[in-house]
């Protein structure tokens, strides 16, 4: 369903040109769990980002369940990435000004879903993650690992088919790291795509197949073994 | 040289009372080499955050060198953080329209050094970090894991003696990470007092003593098994 080929992301910075993907050749099956990994500046928030429709390669191809993603219009990739994607940023990425609710809420406004059902939607997914009590805070009032959870909460509150997380756990502690990840194992249970960036080797052990990222390429691309 | 008796930080949500610190209890000496642990939610970055002079307790005392912090005025505070303290925020807080350059070299701009120093010593501080091929990029130009090394650098960039790092290495990979706990281990090597809030027991390990907080006060406070 997801089928990349020679996928290329360049930058020029005056004379330099950052080769932040440098020819990555991938493919994802539906209901895939897998984890990416690589060192700091590998290229996988650029991978992410190219997955998730919210950014263009400079060459290469990207095939999202056999379309074509750069013949796709504007409209109609918002479309995709409001339906099908959800996404949890390496950085949050939370509007200040809304609570937790609102944020959460917010994907369920694009939907075109009514106020009352996609607050008691909003509140599910808030609650999923930990987080019922804390519902009414801004992220300036909330630690940083609630505000990582507001951000996995808001990314699965569309229930996409396809989840693209981007190191979701790093702000957490052991206990609830695993209570997300126990989220996760159970979206894949139920059949969607769950891809993960992460540097640590355990959340990675509990996926299905880790593929590495060096320098803008893939470097190993192997079955978990369990 | 840190003496803090039952802080404790409120917050008033409507009729709610969130208790962020609930009585913490702590001494810390000179040159000691701190971790301090906890669930996600348990007080850490309020506690750092007191301990870093940028917030004030709703009561409980914080000696620092002998000094009643809340008895000193703005100004006092302002030259002891930025003499005397550096700080590595949880969220990084990087200036977005600075180079990775501007934004290390902006506490020496505060200390009075002159512009050509400045950069170079900036300089110096992004190479210790593995970021010099980065020195001209924004934060919206650089990686998860590269924004947390220039908060890193910058926080180091006016060798304070006391170093208050939350979560330094939560968005890096393993190699990168033993890097900038090599880089403390240098630093705690040369006398300077260093708390890291970190959630992995493998960085933790590095340190000389580790210190759980839970619920706003201190559970556990046990020095490390080498
Ligand atoms: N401005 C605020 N208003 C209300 N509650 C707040 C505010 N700031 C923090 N809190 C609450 O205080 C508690 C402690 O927050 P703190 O940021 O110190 O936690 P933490 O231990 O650093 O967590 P994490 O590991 O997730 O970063 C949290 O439950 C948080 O929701
Ligand atoms: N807008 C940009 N302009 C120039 N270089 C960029 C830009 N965005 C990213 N880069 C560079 O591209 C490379 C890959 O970045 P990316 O964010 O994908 O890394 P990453 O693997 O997610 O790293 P981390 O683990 O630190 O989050 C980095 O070296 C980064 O400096
Ligand atoms: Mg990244
Ligand atoms: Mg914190």
């Amino acid at each position: 369903m997801i089928e990349v080929r020679d996928l290329k992301k360049l930058y020029r910075m005056g004379t330099e040109t950052i080769y932040a993907l440098n020819g990555v050749n991938l493919n994802i099956a539906r209901n895939e769990y897998l984890a990416l990994m690589g060192p700091s500046g590998s290229g996988k928030s650029t991978l992410m980002n190219l997955l998730g429709c919210l950014d263009t390669p400079t060459s290469g191809t990207y095939h999202l369940n056999h379309i074509d993603v750069s013949q796709v219009d504007d409209d109609e990739l918002a479309e995709i990435r409001n339906k099908e994607i959800g996404f949890v940023f390496q950085t949050f990425n939370l509007l200040p000004r809304l609570s937790a609710l609102e944020n959460v809420a917010l994907p369920l406004v694009y939907a075109g879903m009514g106020r009352h059902d996609r607050l008691e939607q909003a509140a599910e997914a808030l609650r999923s993650v930990g987080l019922g009590d804390r519902m009414d805070h801004r992220p300036n009032e909330l630690s940083g690992g609630q505000r990582q959870r507001v951000a996995v909460a808001r990314a699965l509150v569309n229930r996409p088919s396809i989840i693209l997380a981007d190191e979701p756990t790093g702000n957490l502690d052991s206990k609830t790291s695993y209570e997300i990840m126990d989220l996760f194992d159970n979206l894949h249970a139920q059949g969607n795509t769950i891809i993960i960036v992460t540097h640590e080797p355990d959340i990675a052990q509990r996926t299905l197949r880790i593929v590495k990222l060096i320098d803008g390429v893939v470097e190993s691309d192997e079955p978990v073994n369990h």
